[in-house]
């Protein structure tokens, strides 16, 4: 069964086995170049021995007979470096978290969770809402208060000014200046009576 | 295979940044 | 601990060294056996410039690669990531494959806040409301005591206008 590696392959952008496979098949181009210019080389010197009885079909065998060990070699060697590779270099240790995912373990949350928390975010929004209208609500009565309240004061003020009335009369609330004034009327009465009676 | 590994993978890497964009723009817009 | 780009130099070069001593001289020579007998100096030079250009070239190619992936940094931080969390002992998470799973975690930390950002506001409002309504409730009785005032003050009045018709009654007759 392969693993995918697909954490490392979020780490990295790749996956490591195609970054192993990339470099595997980069490696053994080089061995095959450097083999074939080996053998470019080998029969160009060749050429320039006369009566040299080495022909260049067998100095392929020798280059197939070389490269067919090497290649062998190659690939064992490069195995066990794949695989070291994949252990120890492109590989996110089990216990590791990668940056990205940090809330996964500072915050984990399950959608049943989440479901509950948006529910209460839809509830905290509907009660600040009707937070918001009572505020409302309580801003227009007091605004209302005020107003009555000056009407009430006014009608106050009226009373008050109806005794400031009677007290420019020397009379410090309006009874007294009732009966100042029937004190006065009665005065007069008699001054009337008593200037009759000197008239007679 | 590779492929459809490096495309899901580098979407669990950048999606969840640009859905928290989302969700962020969302949140300050209720707020406001 | 080595850094990841040591050990990944270090295993190309232990690579490298295999590799050159599994295809050593005498290997070579023994398969170029004819030429070797006909040219051994030449055969010495053609071996030595193998083994140099093929090790000129794969560490070339790991030089590409760790450029072309910037691989250097990337695995420089991998390594502070590792450093970071060597203390933990227990598997780390990893994806569910489910993406709606895995976003709720993501997504958590900004609904706590928003949450606590909405219950800070609710509260907040609540206690204004709730000194609003004192605010009212104290109004409502200044108005209550305001018409009591009035009430007392109209009907003393009343009371005086009513004896002053009495009065007036009498002064007439």
């Amino acid at each position: 069964s392969v693993d995918p590696m697909t954490y490392e392959a979020q780490f990295f952008g790749f996956t490591p086995q195609t970054c192993m496979l990339r470099i595997y098949i980069a490696f053994q181009d080089y061995l095959f170049e450097v083999m074939q210019a080996v053998e470019q080389v080998i029969l160009k010197k060749l050429d320039g021995i006369p009566g040299c009885e080495i022909s260049p079909v067998q100095i392929r065998k020798c280059t197939e007979k070389f490269l067919c060990f090497m290649k062998g070699r190659f690939d064992n060697l490069f195995g066990k470096m794949e695989e070291l590779f994949l252990q120890l270099i492109l590989r996110i240790p089990p216990h590791i978290l990668l940056p990205e995912d940090k809330c996964q373990e500072s915050h984990p949350c399950s959608e049943e969770e989440i479901q509950l928390l948006q529910q209460e975010i839809e509830q905290l929004q509907e009660k600040y809402k009707t937070e918001l209208r009572t505020r409302e609500a309580l801003l227009a009565e007091l605004e209302e208060q005020k107003i009555v309240q000056a009407k009430l004061r006014q009608t106050l003020t009226l009373f008050d000014e109806l005794e400031n009335v009677g007290r420019d009369r020397g009379t410090n609330d309006f009874r007294e200046g009732l009966v100042f004034l029937v004190q006065n009327s009665r005065k007069l009465q008699n001054i009337r009576d008593n200037v009759e009676r000197e008239s007679k | 295979f590779d492929e459809i590994i490096v495309d899901l993978t580098t979407k669990r890497k950048q999606y969840p940044r640009k859905i928290l964009e989302c969700v962020i723009k969302t949140i300050k817009a209720q707020h406001e | 601990t080595i850094s990841r780009v040591k050990l990944l130099d270090t295993m190309v070069d232990t690579f490298l060294q295999k590799l050159v001593a599994a295809g050593s001289y005498k290997r070579f020579s023994d398969c170029y056996k004819r030429f070797y007998q006909l040219q051994p100096d030449m055969t010495q030079r053609i071996y030595d410039k193998f083994i140099t250009q093929l090790q000129a070239s794969i560490r070339e190619e790991i030089c590409e690669i760790k450029e072309e992936g910037n691989l250097e940094a990337v695995l420089n931080s991998l390594d502070k990531i590792v450093e970071e969390g060597r203390d933990r002992k227990e598997p780390a998470w990893r994806p569910s494959g489910i993406p709606e799973k895995d976003l709720c975690s993501i997504m958590a930390p900004y609904f706590l806040q928003q949450r606590d950002t909405l219950r800070h506001h609710v509260q907040k409002q609540e206690a204004k409301n709730r000194q609003l309504a004192d605010a009212i409730l104290a109004g409502r009785k200044q108005v209550e005591e305001l018409q009591l005032q009035i009430q007392a003050r109209q009907q003393a009045f009343q009371a005086l206008h009513r004896e002053q018709r009495e009065l007036l009654a009498v002064l007439r007759e």
